[in-house]
């Protein structure tokens, strides 16, 4: 994926088995974003892989004051690319599941 | 406690912690 700053992972272990995960993002590099961001914490989240999508999720944190606006893109560009990496893996698990 | 908890109007809830030094990138 691409590098956007902004790192995304797992927050524990995903067995392919619930539609929710929990999600942290943090910022690797500040110099890709446009605005400041509000501290150098991690952000933990849980996210729901059916009925949520990853702009959703970076609207909310722009709202919530952890990023400026105009990073609305980048933040959702982060979770899409990890949330589409959990979801091929989980295609490829799925047999051993069943 | 280090954690800092925020709930979006929507519902969702963050739960901000430290990120420890090992893992932020060296500029």
């Amino acid at each position: 994926a691409e590098d956007t700053g902004v790192r995304v992972e797992l927050a524990e272990e995903d067995h392919g088995r619930k539609s929710t995960i929990a999600l942290r993002l943090w910022v690797e590099d500040p110099k890709k974003l446009k605005g400041k961001p509000k501290d150098n914490g991690a952000i933990e989240f849980t996210f729901d892989l059916e009925r949520e999508t990853p702009d959703d999720v970076a609207q909310e944190m722009i709202e919530s004051g952890f990023f400026h606006e105009s990073d609305v893109k980048i933040v959702a560009k982060s979770i899409r690319d990890r949330v589409a990496l959990i979801q091929w893996r989980r295609e490829r698990i799925r047999p051993a599941l069943q | 406690s280090s954690l800092t908890q925020v709930v979006h109007s929507a519902g969702r809830r963050f739960i901000v912690s430290p990120v420890p030094e090992s893992r932020l990138r060296e500029s």
